[in-house]
């Protein structure tokens, strides 16, 4: 925690936030809230993984699942909700038993990423570990870049190996724009651009994450066409809401 | 060849003017406003002396508008001709813009894309299963080959009977009522229209009839304002071309950090709205719970894929 410390404070310095200073500060600014978000992203990234892999807790049988809910009443407070979210814990099994190396995409919203892990070219399909930093399981929309030159047809799996329905989308000609401004001015960061996105709805617990797999789908082109009209191709009919929690 | 497009993803309904590519109404479920969105800019005061701005210029700190101008393909303020009567403050509002209309459908989302200049769009997203409307705006670099600074806006208009009320946020917390000029304790005198009818909305502003109460979600902090009965505006980007003489000592011209050369882009801005609409005595919940899901994302990370993955339970 003692690295997440400059980005806090920064984050509350007033100048920081409205705009108020010099160029030259504002880059200063910059500079320093990006170090911190990269230390914010190695805390969170390794407790990610050590949440999938069950490495904080004895065995192997967790999962990183929260309980839908608790009550809580003014004399149990929140050792009540770690309790049952302990037991829970120690409900779920886990999957998955190998090596991960988890990273974050800075510039998921213009469908770029700055990872090694090439999710636009390498053409294997790619992980996607989803947090849910709130008390209540939700659905949400998620969207991954892809290459449509890798595949014209993507597939989601989700946490419980089911499929998920997924839509591909071509990027807008104004993230193309985006895409090209940050090739521009930020070259010497190795950086992959997707041409289109995977979007599907992810159902998150509380508290807790969910993996999904995203991977190239086999026999779905028709064509190589637009991928606008291959979103079809890419959907995937069994539906979400059946997923456990 | 029909006037109208529709998304719908059973939640809620969007109908899309093809003639001007703008929005045209809002339903969810059985609650439906006329409404439309669209990007406009304020043309930042000089500081030269007039009438109007009093020596005072638009900058980091000081909001002082002179002209409000539609965004729009042709109309960027690059004419000569059209930047002499804006710099005057003449030519006001030209009518709705028209705009470019692409329309992307899938099974999990429905996408209307406009685009009102090269470096301004949104895209207005339907998602499967939720009744919230998407708008993804971008802004940016905003041009000022004309020696006009700006001020860009996204400007919510709709029949919301709204009068002269409407509500914004206390830094995520209470929502506080502001009545347009007025002050609950003292009497206003309006010297600044717009300006001094601008609030903080760190995380929502709404505005409401006796029966629907329609919101504007956001996802960082930005300034908004209703200006007329049913319309709400939020400010997304700024270029500045004048020190407001508040102590930074430079315009607010922000380019890329670490880019040196002359001709170094201006900063690109792109965010989210979601619009909330629903019958006003049920419209707190969702609008609360919505917004701590815009304000609280998922955090997702990303890996290849493990190879026990498909092998074990």
């Amino acid at each position: 925690t003692e690295a997440l410390e400059e980005a806090v404070s920064l984050l509350q310095h007033h100048d920081a936030i409205t705009g108020t200073e010099k160029q030259h500060v504002a880059c200063d600014y910059h500079r320093r809230l990006h170090r911190g978000l990269k230390y914010a992203q190695a805390v969170v990234t390794s407790a990610l993984e050590a949440l999938i892999r069950g490495q904080d807790r004895p065995g192997r049988d967790t999962g990183g699942v929260a309980p839908d809910s608790i009550t809580l009443d003014s004399s149990t407070g929140s050792d009540a909700y770690v309790a049952a979210s302990q037991r829970v814990l120690q409900e779920q099994p886990n999957p998955i038993d190998a090596p991960i190396t988890l990273e974050i995409c800075d510039w998921l919203n213009i469908t770029a990423c700055n990872t090694t892990v090439h999710l636009s070219s390498a053409g294997k399909g790619f992980m996607v570990a989803a947090y849910n930093p709130l008390g209540w399981s939700r659905e949400v929309p998620l969207r991954a870049p892809v290459s449509s030159s890798t595949a014209c047809a993507w597939a989601v799996t989700g946490p419980e190996n089911e499929a998920v329905t997924a839509q591909l989308l071509p990027a807008s000609p104004s993230t193309h724009d985006l895409q090209q401004l940050l090739a521009g001015v930020n070259a010497t960061c190795p950086t992959t651009f997707g041409d289109a996105e995977v979007a599907f709805v992810a159902r998150l617990p509380p508290l807790g994450y969910s993996t999904f797999f995203v991977q190239p789908a086999s026999g779905a082109c028709a064509g190589r066409g637009s991928i606008q009209s291959n979103a079809q191709d890419a959907s995937l009919q069994t539906d979400v809401d059946n997923a456990v929690d | 060849k029909e006037q109208y497009v529709s998304l719908d993803n059973g939640f809620a309904r969007l109908e899309f003017d093809t003639h001007t590519g703008l929005l045209h109404s809002l339903t969810v479920q059985d609650t439906k406003v006329q409404m439309s969105m669209h990007l406009a800019w304020y043309n930042s005061s000089d500081g030269l002396e007039t009438q109007e701005n009093r020596g005072q210029a638009s900058g980091a700190y000081i909001f002082r508008p002179n002209g409000l101008y539609n965004v729009s393909s042709e109309g960027s303020g690059e004419g000569w001709w059209g930047t002499l009567l804006r710099r005057l403050g003449i030519g006001s509002n030209q009518g709705d813009p028209i705009v470019q209309l692409d329309i992307v459908r899938g099974d999990v989302v429905l996408e209307a894309r406009q685009m009102f200049a090269n470096w301004a769009t949104l895209v207005t997203r339907l998602y499967k299963g939720q009744s919230q409307v998407e708008m993804e705006w971008t802004v940016g670099p905003i041009p000022f080959a004309d020696g006009l600074g700006k001020e860009v806006v996204v400007v919510y208009t709709s029949d919301v009977d709204s009068k002269d009320e409407f509500w914004t946020d206390a830094n995520g917390r209470e929502m506080i009522k502001r009545t347009r000029d007025y002050r609950p304790s003292w009497e206003l005198n309006v010297t600044e229209p717009v300006a001094g009818n601008y609030y903080p909305v760190t995380a929502a502003m709404y505005v409401q009839d006796a029966g629907k109460q329609l919101t504007v979600l956001t996802d960082r902090s930005q300034g908004g304002a209703s200006l007329q009965s049913g319309q709400m505006e939020v400010m997304l980007h700024r270029r500045t071309l004048a020190d407001d003489a508040r102590g930074v000592g430079e315009p607010l011209n922000e380019t890329a950090c670490g880019c040196l050369a002359c001709d170094c882009p201006g900063l690109v801005a792109r965010g989210r709205h979601w619009l909330v609409l629903a019958p006003r005595e049920e419209a707190a919940k969702p609008r609360r719970t919505l917004q701590q899901e815009l304000n609280d994302p998922p955090l997702l990370a990303f890996s290849a894929i493990p190879r026990e993955v498909g092998s074990s339970n």
